[in-house]
């Protein structure tokens, strides 16, 4: 089973 | 003032229909250098980021940068109202709380405008970093429409993964699996249909077909796509949108449990 990342497990906030 | 104009409204009538799946609301930031608009979707998976260069314009002029919050399937229905050959004209006053829209027709007989009030959006800018992704794919723009909505039929995700030999798309479910592959193209005069691959390692990474079809409603704007892969970051969906700008998708990936 895969679990979805979220996007902001990878950008950040500026 | 702000006042930007571009002779085909049809651009950005294929830029909205490429992003309403994914954004009810987006801010468009205005400045010297164009318009820029960077937007999650509400489950916060994707991202999608859109570039226009003020010099693709055929009229642009930004006295003050400004941010407008806009309600995108409003915006499409003010662009349902005009014709895809007409000229579109976008004008704000500085400090405004409206937008105008004004399309003419190509010899003048027809002029019209809508006002649309703006919104305050809270939207959170991401910052992306720079990355030099192990792998490029670039490949016809309908043919990655096309292997995304066949093989969303056998499953949920779709498997990209990306070797020297070429591309492989897969996915599996209940019926069975699918793959297609990919190869590499020697078809140099014939630019559009081609696919290139430029690897410097072998990237596998899974990703949710409900992103990847909603990101294919971006192909009328450009006869290629770019993917770009690296383990563990997103995946990058790029389309080049002639001498205007582009208009990409970030995905994240789906992870083992």
């Amino acid at each position: 089973h895969s679990k979805q990342k979220s996007i902001l497990d990878y950008f950040k906030s500026d | 003032m702000f006042e930007a104009r571009l002779v085909s409204s049809s651009t950005f009538k294929k830029i909205l229909d490429a992003v309403k799946d994914l954004l009810n609301e987006a801010s468009f930031d205005c400045s010297e250098s164009g318009i820029q608009l960077q937007a999650m979707d509400n489950s916060h998976v994707s991202l999608v980021s859109l570039m226009l260069r003020s010099d693709g314009f055929d009229k642009y002029r930004c006295d003050r940068s400004l941010t407008m919050g806009m309600n995108l399937a409003n915006m499409a229905k003010i662009f349902k109202c005009a014709n895809n050959d007409d000229t579109v004209t976008i004008k704000a006053q500085d400090d405004a709380d409206t937008v105008t829209f004004m399309f003419e027709a190509k010899k003048q007989e027809k002029i019209s405008d809508y006002e649309m009030k703006l919104m305050n959006l809270d939207q959170e800018h991401l910052g992306i970093p720079e990355t030099d992704f192990s792998c490029v794919i670039r490949m016809p723009s309908p043919e990655f429409a096309r292997i995304c909505r066949d093989l969303s039929q056998f499953g949920e995700s779709i498997v990209i993964s990306c070797t020297k030999e070429g591309v492989k798309f897969s996915t599996g479910g209940d019926i069975g699996t699918a793959n297609v592959k990919i190869a590499q193209t020697n078809n140099f005069d014939k630019e559009e249909e081609s696919v290139t691959i430029e690897m410097q390692e072998p990237v596998t990474l899974t990703f949710a077909c409900q992103y990847l079809n909603s990101f294919t409603k971006a192909t009328p704007l450009a006869p290629q796509v770019q993917l770009s892969m690296s383990d563990n970051v997103p995946l990058v969906v790029e389309y080049q949108i002639p001498d205007l700008g582009h208009l990409r998708f970030y995905l994240a990936p789906k992870i083992e449990d």
